[in-house]
């Protein structure tokens, strides 16, 4: 939630400012975003008209970009690097920081040779940096680092842009928590019932005892 | 209208020092009115002591009947229950904090004292009422309050009393029978003998405009916080200990039933039914903590279905 | 609204809440013993 109220204004502008260029300039717009240091959505702005438009253009490369970093990881970019144009620095540690919200998606707990291979860091030192300095500081995730069993535990993953085929899942999911939700209030409802209607019975049942005792006693 | 309560009426004030109609009646004082401020504090204070008995002191004003307390503050004194008067070792501090207070503008006079009973319930021990004789003798009007931290985690609500004790030598009238509570065995004898000598007032609760709005804001993280604590990890020490003291409760009982089985067709009536009531208290409590136990664990169980059950 | 579907993406994400041995073991043996506790309080009533 945070991270989302932190991008909303960031968005707001680069959203506004890719609706009124074209071609070249638009292509600027698109490097700035992807290298801006608290920008970690793109949905947005891919859903431009001009952006769009720019399929098919000398421009394209840079819709390509874009859609990498609103879907892909640095594994995506390593594969397809010679189809699209050399990334800057700040482009590079954002998509590295977007991998490891990619493998967070998957798993709350994240080896740490499994990270140093997606993220191509060398040695233990450098990643936990890398997600401390990086990750953990920018807001994106929360978590342990644990070094012992040499894993990340993940608490909290900032989400990413999802694709039409997400949805789906989503909506599965939601429609399963829901259900279960309401079937445990139902629940909830019958045992308070159960519940009052065993303490009538056992106030009727105490009523009883005691006037069976009051007779007997009048009969002794 | 929720804001007129923190209105300060020195005048009025001075008149009712001044008339002091407590003194006519031993059971003048019927109500006690706590801001949201001091009840929080008192609160907060009481459960950051731990097992340990802490006091502080409450301002505010008299309304008619009623206590109507304002703020509290902290005493930098421990183990009340320990000496006559543990507030001696703080007269610099209380001198100290309401000239300062004074001077910032807060006007309220100090109108009693609070201390907390970690675990063992609200009600003043022989020691806490000879101290809150000794404040009514020289400093009323004043009331003393009993928060207990522990019962009002393992409850899920404050456990709170406000007391005033009667003078020396007064016979109160026969009070109705006040809400049951569980008293530990080793301070049972400290709270009989006492228990006559003060009565309890009814204690409510107010907060301001911006206490609500505050409130509001904070709801959330109330919520977080409520859902990611268990009363059963948290209280385990106190259920062991209130499991134990069930225990010498039982063993009690049954030396004395043992005690008496040769002579039950002989002994009095009224006996017997003293004996019963102690065997009927002892399941009030036993089933007072499983209920607690019980609640524990729903919420645990709710909280599993709610978050685990679910998978991607 | 990309922003919520994000939001939501993310809290899905966490569920369940916790998933391991460790806990299930831990989370039943708390079970077991307010089990027992109402037990013997049920013991104790009679």
């Amino acid at each position: 939630m945070d991270i989302e109220q932190k991008q909303a204004e960031l968005i707001e502008q680069f959203v506004s400012r890719a609706e009124n260029l074209r071609g070249g300039s638009l292509a600027n717009v698109i490097v700035e975003a992807t290298s801006h240091p608290s920008l970690f959505a793109f949905s947005e702005i891919l859903s431009v008209p001009s952006v769009a438009e720019l399929q098919g253009t000398e421009y394209s490369v840079y819709l390509d970009v874009l859609r990498l970093f609103a879907h892909g990881t640095w594994s995506d970019y390593k594969s397809n690097a010679g189809s699209l144009p050399p990334l800057q620095p700040d482009q590079v540690l954002k998509l590295k920081q977007l991998s490891v919200l990619t493998l967070a998606e998957t798993d709350k707990v994240l080896p740490y040779d499994q990270l140093m291979q997606q993220l191509d860091v060398s040695n233990v030192r450098e990643l936990e940096d890398f997600l401390i300095n990086e990750c953990m500081y920018a807001g994106i995730v929360r978590g342990k680092l644990d070094q012992l069993r040499r894993c990340f535990e993940v608490q909290f993953a900032a989400g990413r842009d999802l694709r039409p085929e997400q949805i789906g899942s989503m909506l599965q999911t939601l429609t399963t928590w829901l259900n279960t939700s309401e079937n445990l209030l139902l629940s909830i409802q019958e045992k308070i019932k159960w519940a009052d209607t065993m303490g009538e019975l056992d106030k009727k049942h105490r009523k009883e005892i005691e006037e069976r005792v009051e007779d007997v006693k009048k009969t002794l | 209208d929720l804001d007129s309560i923190y209105v300060y009426d020195e005048a009025a004030q001075s008149q009712v020092q001044q008339d002091r109609p407590w003194s006519q009646d031993p059971n003048y004082f019927k109500r006690v009115k706590v801001s949201a401020l001091a009840l929080l504090k008192m609160v907060v204070h009481a459960r950051s002591g731990g097992t340990i008995e802490v006091m502080g002191l409450m301002q505010g004003k008299i309304d008619g009947d009623a206590f109507i307390v304002m703020d509290a503050f902290a005493l930098p004194v421990e183990g009340t229950e320990t000496r006559v008067n543990a507030q001696a070792d703080a007269y610099e501090y209380m001198v100290e904090y309401s000239q300062t207070n004074k001077q910032a503008g807060r006007l309220e006079n100090v109108v009693g004292w609070y201390h907390s009973h970690p675990g063992y319930g609200c009600w003043l021990s022989g020691i806490d009422v000879s101290t809150q004789m000794l404040n009514q003798q020289y400093q009323e009007p004043f009331l003393a309050i009993v928060i207990d931290p522990t019962r009002t985690v393992s409850a899920g609500k404050v456990e709170i009393g406000a007391f005033r004790t009667y003078p020396e030598g007064h016979i109160p009238p026969d009070e109705p029978v006040s809400e049951y509570q569980t008293i530990p065995l080793n301070k049972i004898e400290d709270f009989g003998v006492h228990c006559k000598q003060y009565y309890a007032l009814d204690v409510t609760y107010f907060k301001s405009s911006l206490d609500c709005h505050l409130l509001d804001l904070l709801w959330n993280k109330y919520w977080v916080n409520t859902l990611s604590s268990s009363p059963l990890l948290a209280n385990r020490d106190y259920v062991a200990g209130q499991i134990s003291d069930l225990a010498e409760k039982l063993e009690q009982a049954e030396n004395q039933l043992s005690h008496s089985r040769m002579g039950s067709f002989l002994v009095a009536p009224q006996r017997k039914k003293e004996e019963e009531s102690q065997v009927a208290k002892i399941t009030r409590d036993s089933l007072k903590i499983t209920i607690e136990q019980v609640h524990g664990l729903m919420s645990q169980v709710i909280k599993d279905i709610l978050f685990n059950s679910v998978h991607q | 609204e990309n922003s919520l579907l994000r939001q939501v993406s993310s809290l899905l994400r966490r569920l369940p809440a916790i998933e391991s041995v460790k806990f299930q073991d831990d989370f039943l043996m708390e079970y077991n013993d307010t089990l027992l506790i109402t037990y013997l309080a049920m013991f104790t009533n009679c």
